[in-house]
């Protein structure tokens, strides 16, 4: 019988962490809706997938994300037309709201492409870091590349300066269209950079608080 | 004398050659559309949590991680009192799996469940 299971069976307060995610999280949940996951942050994350587990879903014995939980997260773009000549300019806010009490930041890193081929000539990517409209903003320089043309940047400090910042964090996404004189690229825009949570779920293997899902304090 | 023990205790040689119904570790594969859950969870594509299934022995083995009490029920319901059920065939050890999970708001969730497949059984 390959009938789902009724979510109406399952108890009011569940006592496992994974029955705890089905009613909040699950198809069928009150307020859940297929989001717009795809594209580049899903690749990315796939590609997490396959280093940290084989095929079955066993962590791999080198345990090499160091942590059971990441959290990718997606910006929201804000302001009207990014592109102003050769220059792409983008304002990005990811909120932080919601995440469970239960989940301890170990790391933050903000990932992005640097630089993308365009068919004549290439697109070169930076991000700035927006701690107030009117104060200059500070350049992110990668702390790491990876295989896939993908940089890094860390932002753990500008989280946990507080439990007040730890409510969105606002950036600015920097590109400038480089290439052969004479040439004409249909102007694309590059794929939002997302931020990865790296965080260390207490509950993973236990019986959570009986209560419903936490709020950080802010 | 566990040896002495054994050649006491009646049916004992009898089961010796019903091995093949013992507890043991029995693989199930699914997928997560059969649980409803594939328009959340992205991967793994394959999830066996595998299942214990088989009669517990009278005579429990080392092998079968029983504590006491469960070779005293086995005891007790072969000597004292059928009523009492045999030990059941339970998992005893645990691995965690890894799961890729959507968000409601368009987020991805990479996350490790503990005790989700079985690996191994025992008499409880």
């Amino acid at each position: 019988n390959q009938s789902p299971l009724p979510l109406g069976s399952l108890p009011a307060v569940p006592t496992l962490p994974l029955l705890q995610a089905l009613q909040t999280r699950a198809p069928g949940s009150p307020g859940w809706k297929m989001g717009p996951a795809s594209g580049q942050p899903l690749r990315y994350m796939l590609n997490l997938y396959r280093r940290a587990a084989d095929r079955e879903g066993r962590p791999r014995r080198s345990r090499s994300l160091g942590t059971n939980t990441i959290r990718l997260v997606q910006a929201s773009s804000h302001g009207g037309q990014p592109w102003a000549g050769r220059w792409y300019l983008q304002a990005l806010t990811y909120h932080l709201e919601g995440q469970p009490e239960a989940e301890q930041l170990l790391r933050a890193t903000v990932v992005y492409l640097p630089s993308l081929s365009l068919a004549h000539g290439r697109l070169l990517c930076a991000l700035e870091l927006v701690v107030a409209s009117e104060a200059p903003r500070l350049l992110l320089s990668p702390t790491a590349h990876t295989r896939h043309g993908w940089a890094e940047v860390d932002v753990t400090p500008y989280l946990v300066l507080g439990n007040s910042s730890m409510g969105s964090l606002a950036l600015r996404h920097v590109c400038v269209r480089a290439g052969r004189e004479g040439g004409h690229d249909v102007p694309v825009a590059p794929g939002h950079p997302f931020l990865l949570l790296y965080l260390n779920d207490t509950q993973a293997g236990m019986a959570p608080p009986a209560a419903e899902p936490h709020r950080l304090r802010r | 004398d566990t040896g002495t023990l054994a050649h006491d205790l009646p049916n004992y040689l009898r089961e010796q050659g019903g091995e093949k119904s013992d507890c043991s570790l029995r693989p199930f594969p699914v997928s997560f559309a059969q649980l409803g859950w594939d328009h959340w969870i992205i991967a793994p594509h394959r999830y066996n949590p595998r299942y214990c299934k088989g009669t517990c022995p009278h005579l429990l083995r080392y092998d079968y991680h029983a504590p006491n009490h469960a070779v005293v029920q086995s005891f007790v319901h072969q000597l004292v009192d059928a009523n009492v059920p045999r030990p059941s065939c339970v998992p005893y050890r645990y691995s965690p799996i890894s799961v890729l999970m959507i968000e409601r708001n368009g987020g991805i969730l990479y996350k490790e469940y503990e005790n989700m497949i079985a690996e191994s059984c025992t008499c409880r």
